[in-house]
Formats: structure tokens, C-alpha cells, sequence
């Protein structure tokens, strides 16, 4: 996956059954980001992999005042590439196992 | 606490904490 600068990460195991996930986001690259970023820390959030939008889960942080809305797409797009890969690791065991 | 709990209007929680040391990467 590109790198954001966001990183996004399992805030639990995946047991792979779950459809809500633990995730935890943080900024490992603050002069990737184009708005102001104050340091707050690592955010942690459940994020529903079969109806979820991880634009909106963005977007919804850049409302609660975590991130400048110039980075919203940049949180989205971190969220996706993460939760693209847990659905093909959950894809992969399950064929797997098949 | 250093760990902070920001609830968005739609309902959804995140739990702000602070990032271990070892987990940033080196500038």
C-alpha cells in the first residue's frame, strides 16, 4: 500500500468471523498531511468490514476535529488499503481452508 | 488519564491514546 504517512493497524486479532473490527490509526508522518496536525495520539475505532465506507469513518473524524479536512481522503485512503487487506487475508484462509 | 474519548454525532467513539515510541517511525 502507498504510504500516507497514516498508519492503520488490527486493534485486536482477527478471528475472522467478526464483521466489526478494532482498528487503531495513527500519523507515523506528519509532513505527508497538508492541514495543521496537532499530536493527539493513536485513534482507536470499530469499523464494520461488510457496511462500512472508510471515507465516511474519515470524514467523521475530520468532524470530531481529529484531522484538517485537506486530510480527510488521505485517512480514507489509509483506512481502505487496510481493510482491503484484511478482507483478502480473511478471503485467503477461507480458500485455504477450502 | 492521557487517554481521551471523542464521540462523533453519528454515535461512533474514538478512543484517543498516546502512540508507543517504538510504533513512530524514525524521522
Amino acid at each position: 500500500a502507498e504510504d500516507t504517512g497514516v498508519r492503520v493497524e488490527l486493534a485486536e486479532e482477527d478471528d475472522g468471523k467478526k464483521a466489526s473490527i478494532a482498528l487503531k490509526l495513527w500519523v507515523e508522518d506528519h509532513k505527508k498531511l497538508k492541514g495543521k496536525y496537532k499530536e493527539s495520539g493513536a485513534i482507536e475505532f470499530t469499523f464494520d468490514l461488510e457496511k462500512e465506507v472508510p471515507e465516511v469513518v474519515a470524514q467523521e473524524m475530520v468532524e470530531s476535529g481529529l484531522f484538517h479536512e485537506s486530510d480527510g481522503k488521505t485517512v480514507g485512503k489509509s483506512i481502505r488499503d487496510r481493510v482491503a487487506l484484511i478482507k483478502w487475508r480473511r478471503e485467503r484462509t477461507v480458500s485455504a481452508a477450502a | 488519564s492521557a487517554t481521551a474519548q471523542v464521540v462523533h454525532s453519528a454515535g461512533r467513539r474514538f478512543i484517543v491514546s498516546p502512540v508507543p515510541e517504538a510504533r513512530l517511525k524514525e524521522q
